[in-house]
């Protein structure tokens, strides 16, 4: 059967904006969690990208997928 | 290399941590070494140093917990976040706090204690994160490789805040990474167990037993099996390492330290403003230029200094040192010859000559007993 990838996509999503939470000091602001360009959270996602030497797109790409998910200091990146 | 807003640091170079909890995953004795040596990490590089406190507070207070633990941080379960650190600071700054539901360990697999440590103590000291990838204070835990520890990085980074250490060697200051200390053949540490251990100086301390020997010490509580070992500049980062001599004045809650020529006076990890001074200030004649031992018999109101086969001694009530010296034998009958270290513990005197310990017995006036010098120790 073809992968779900709309339930993988919104899993990779709430990961993301989980760590962006934890780590980036990004806020949620209530709007409900789409994907526009230049949001809050691509500004974000950027940063994660190029914290860690990423290739800087804005999108949630499978190397930034992967990083989010490897274990880590519980101390933030960019304080809030 | 970062560090929090503000450059926050440690104004003081002598930090005391203390283990609030521990792991169930690993023998509590594998965690205060996994910790101690992590803490080491940073010292070897830095002028800091770190006293383990076993109750009460403690400027970094090391705990183990799992989800919600009373501060703003909730763990989240296996994986994700490891643990983290505050930055320096009274109350909760300088804290570690490590997440119970990780599997600790003291190898390779799981998540090495050590490892993590290591670099929450970076957090602890003034660092936040590195984006280089080599460095300890990266975020990401890569796969422990115990043979590299602290990268250029790191190392310029908390020399910038607290300075080189005062006994870096060259080789250290061009290396672009610090080996394991305790895998690095220079630091033959010296072994409690060995049976041609000889001391420096042994003295009473609050309580405890404080056996000197180059730059450590071993601390022993009587009702304690297992003794301490810290580094002597751990409590008096001023002091030369391999001291001669030292006893406690406990109505005074002091305890002098004998180094050529000179002495300290130390109430707990401080020493006293005025220190040094020369050792004929205590009334010797200047001729004498080091004692070997010296031992403070609070019940007689005497001090005794050992050199060579002779000894002088200071009476507090008369305020006054003896004209001449003293043989030993004569008054110590069964000791004789040089005096390497000498405490009284009870009604008794310990004098330790090379590798042999004599127990004095100070109302029989005669040697009671002849043991090794590492009776005090769980050999």
């Amino acid at each position: 059967f073809p992968a779900n990838t709309r339930q993988t996509k919104e899993e990779g999503m709430q990961l993301i904006q989980k760590y962006l939470e934890n780590y980036y000091g990004f806020k949620k602001d209530g709007e409900p969690f789409v994907w526009k360009s230049n949001n809050a959270m691509t500004q974000k996602l950027k940063e994660i990208q190029k914290f860690f030497g990423l290739e800087v797109t804005g999108k949630l790409d499978s190397g930034t997928l992967d990083l989010v998910q490897k274990h880590r200091c519980g101390f933030p990146d960019i304080a809030g | 290399f970062s560090t929090f807003a503000g450059e926050l640091k440690w104004t003081k170079q002598v930090l005391t941590y203390r283990i609030v909890n521990y792991t169930p995953d690993l023998h509590p004795a594998n965690v205060n070494a996994a910790i101690k040596k992590a803490l080491s990490v940073w010292s070897r590089v830095t002028p800091l140093r770190f006293i383990k406190k076993d109750r009460g507070d403690a400027d970094i207070m090391i705990s183990f917990a799992a989800r919600g633990h009373n501060d703003f941080i909730p763990f989240d379960g296996p994986g994700g976040s490891l643990a983290y650190a505050y930055a320096p600071g009274k109350d909760f700054g300088g804290d570690a706090h490590f997440d119970e539901d990780e599997t600790w360990t003291k190898s390779t697999e799981g998540t090495n204690l050590f490892y993590v440590a290591a670099h929450e103590f970076g957090h602890s000291l003034g660092l936040s994160h590195s984006k280089d990838p080599n460095a300890l204070m990266y975020p990401v835990y890569r796969k422990f490789d115990p043979s590299v520890l602290l990268h250029q990085d790191d190392i310029t980074g908390i020399q910038y805040l607290y300075g080189p250490s005062s006994n870096t060697n060259n080789d250290q200051r061009e290396s672009t990474e610090i080996k394991n200390p305790t895998e690095s053949k220079d630091l033959e540490l010296p072994n409690s167990c060995s049976s041609n251990l000889t001391f420096d100086a042994v003295t009473t301390f609050r309580g405890e037993i404080m056996f000197f020997k180059g730059t450590h010490i071993w601390r022993k509580h009587p009702a304690v099996r297992t003794a301490d070992f810290e580094l002597v500049s751990s409590f008096w980062p001023r002091l030369p390492p391999g001291v001669d001599a030292a006893y406690e004045i406990p109505e005074k809650d002091e305890m002098v330290i004998f180094k050529g020529n000179e002495f300290w006076v130390v109430r707990g990890d401080t020493i006293l403003p005025g220190y040094p001074q020369k050792l004929y200030t205590l009334g010797f004649s200047k001729d004498v230029t080091k004692t070997d031992t010296a031992f403070h018999n609070g019940i007689e109101g005497k001090t005794y200094y050992f050199i060579a086969d002779k000894f002088w001694s200071y009476d507090k009530r008369s305020q006054s040192m003896d004209r001449k010296s003293l043989v030993i034998r004569d008054a110590f009958p069964g000791i004789n010859g040089k005096i390497d270290a000498v405490f009284q513990h009870g009604n008794f005197l310990y004098f330790f000559s090379g590798r042999k310990q004599f127990e004095f017995d100070l109302d029989k006036k005669r040697v009671t007993r002849f043991l090794k010098t590492n009776l005090w120790f769980p050999c």
